[in-house]
């Protein structure tokens, strides 16, 4: 697109094609670029590169303008629970927060709430194992909220900093196990006043539009608080979380960029931007 | 819904009498928007756009008495068309094992497609085997024994210091030797664009020679579909898609991205977390999934 001597119907066109394939969505990617072509006019900007920055200072706003952090307690346990769809890196990601918590001094624990997937706490028992954190875990098909009735007890008996709480991946259609993610914050929340501190949406980044729904219902169910968008270190762009910042006001926190504990950077709306026009 | 914007978008042109293209224009713009939302590749819509443009802008339509009735009709047979006719099944080979591979991204759903077409051939009263290749993630030789275990099924495995194509080589001729009929290959999920994980799956290809290659893909993935199963296509060939997450409510544009960029059939659908949630897949059905 910078190669374009002048703003004309292809340029603004191939803008529209690039968001629209960075799955950024058919009505966000048409609004911006039609918001663009109003102010190129209206600040007579000329060249391709100015519109390009303009365009990325839009989508940059979208997002949140600031680094978002994390709501992590002072000198008090934090508790951050962990939700999504199946197979979307939920405990993967867990594991690697786990590890740069652990190498920031905090005490953690974490809470083996997948009652219900094959090996499921075995996966992350392995993590835990390798990483150096204690893992509260039950049998396979115990109740979760009991899992996390039970960690959160232990955390507060050790005195941990931090404690995380995996779940079982679910699609946000079915009714009964969205049903039990409420119950797992509840039971949390009535343990100790203000928790979860983070309600974290792991999210992979090759999602289609169908991410918008997900983080829809899931917000509904338990308020998120903050999305981990995985898988960028694919070719996927995770554009979808541009339209979900945009209209539910849910900021990135965090990126997976890969399959080890070290994988996992902390959201920067700028340089996420950069990254969707190279 | 899509059919309903075309019958609005045509609703206020009935007036005018005869329909010029323009207005038929207006109507396949809410078809392309529709066929982006439902996740299809825009290089596949675009090229979509083009057959349904020339089909649309002729008598069939334009001395309609219910244009929005043709147009309809001709969006929903280009979409199962595209989808594939064939009921396409897996063929047993005659000199057994028959050996499957399964192949995607990270997440996909692989290990659980393995267990459920594990079961699925089980109950047609064949001797099944699966063989645990995933050297990478934790606890993924676990997940498959458990899965196996559960099903009554024999899971191959030699740990996760050997090579993947090493312990497909080991479960070949176990399987051989206790007369499996189909041997099913779970493999680790991998990035297309990761070589060094993609040779190994070259690798693995030429060492054990399956008779199936599948491609499993999460049925809510958006864009990047095409590259996904662009790239695993021009790397082994595949002979087969599966599309997994199918109870979601994702409207699967991707099926259709991977399938016309691929030329390859859709075999199966994964319906659900359970490994009975297999089913056959229905070319009209998911055209009409995906037109909304
Ligand atoms: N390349 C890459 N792979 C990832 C990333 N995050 C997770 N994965 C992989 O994605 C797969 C699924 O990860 P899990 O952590 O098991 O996902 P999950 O959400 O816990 O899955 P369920 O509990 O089954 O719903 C594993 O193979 C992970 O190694 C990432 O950022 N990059
Ligand atoms: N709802 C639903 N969940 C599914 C389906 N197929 C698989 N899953 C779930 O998706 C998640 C990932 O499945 P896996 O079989 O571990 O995926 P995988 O491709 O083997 O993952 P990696 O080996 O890490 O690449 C698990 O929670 C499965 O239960 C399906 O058809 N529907
Ligand atoms: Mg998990
Ligand atoms: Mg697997």
């Amino acid at each position: 697109v910078s190669g374009y001597k002048k703003l004309d119907d292809s340029f603004f066109e191939e803008l529209e094609e690039i968001l629209i394939q960075a799955d950024l969505g058919v009505q966000t990617s048409m609004d911006l670029v039609e918001t663009l072509r109003i102010k190129t006019k209206e600040s007579k900007i000329e060249v391709a590169h100015e519109a390009i920055a303009m365009l990325k200072k839009q989508i940059q706003q979208m997002l949140g303008d600031d680094n978002p952090s994390m709501n992590l307690q002072k000198d008090a346990l934090t508790v951050i629970l962990v939700v999504g769809v199946n197979g979307a890196g939920k405990t993967t990601s867990i594991a690697k927060m786990a590890y740069q918590l652990k190498e920031q001094g905090n005490k953690v624990i974490l809470a083996a709430g997948d009652t219900f997937r094959a090996a499921a706490t075995e996966q992350l028992e392995k993590w835990s194992q390798d990483i150096g954190v204690s893992l509260i875990k039950q049998k396979e098909g115990a109740d979760p909220a009991a899992v996390a009735y039970d960690a959160l007890q232990s955390a507060i008996a050790k005195k941990a900093d931090v404690l995380i709480v995996d779940t079982a991946g679910r699609l946000h259609t079915k009714i009964n196990l969205m049903e039990e993610i409420k119950k797992i914050k509840r039971v949390l929340e009535r343990e100790l006043p203000g928790a979860p501190h983070e309600t974290l949406l792991v999210l992979d980044a090759s999602t289609g539009q169908n991410a918008i729904e997900q983080a829809k219902l899931f917000n509904k169910a338990t308020g998120i608080t903050g999305i981990v968008l995985t898988k960028l270190d694919g070719s996927a762009k995770g554009g979808i979380v541009i339209p979900i910042a945009d209209r539910l006001d849910i900021p990135v926190k965090w990126i997976g960029v890969g399959e080890n504990k070290e994988d996992l950077k902390p959201f920067n709306p700028k340089d996420y931007t950069d990254t969707l026009f190279s | 819904s899509l059919s309903e914007k075309i019958q609005h978008a045509f609703a206020g042109l009935k007036k005018k009498g005869t329909l010029g293209e323009d207005d038929v224009m207006k109507a396949l713009k809410e078809v392309q928007i529709a066929l982006l939302e439902a996740d299809v590749n825009y290089k596949v819509v675009k090229s979509m756009m083009q057959d349904i443009k020339e089909k649309a802008i002729g008598k069939r339509v334009m001395e309609s008495l219910s244009p929005a009735q043709q147009v309809i009709k001709i969006v929903n047979e280009e979409l199962t068309s595209m989808m594939g006719k064939e009921q396409a099944s897996i063929v047993l080979s005659p000199n057994p094992p028959t050996i499957i591979m399964l192949c995607g991204l990270q997440g996909a759903g692989k290990s659980t497609t393995c267990a459920k077409l594990a079961n699925h051939f089980k109950k047609e009263h064949k001797k099944v085997m699966m063989a645990a290749c995933d050297v990478y993630r934790p606890a993924a030789i676990k997940q498959l024994q458990v899965l196996g275990e559960a099903l009554d099924i024999p899971v191959f495995f030699l740990g996760d210091s050997v090579s993947p194509v090493d312990i497909a080589k080991g479960a070949i001729e176990k399987a051989k030797k206790s007369a499996v009929d189909i041997l099913l290959v779970d493999t680790a999920g991998r990035m297309h664009i990761d070589e060094q994980m993609m040779d190994e799956l070259v690798q693995m290809k030429q060492e054990i020679k399956p008779h199936e290659i599948l491609l499993v893909v999460d049925a809510m993935t958006g864009q990047d579909a095409l590259h996904v199963a662009e790239h695993f296509n021009q790397g082994l060939d595949i002979d087969g898609l599966l599309l997994s997450k199918m109870d979601g409510d994702a409207r699967g544009g991707a099926a259709i991205s991977a399938k016309a960029v691929t030329g390859k059939p859709i075999k199966f659908l994964g319906t659900g977390e359970k490994i009975g949630d297999l089913e056959a897949f229905h070319p009209e059905r998911m055209a009409s999934r995906i037109l909304g």
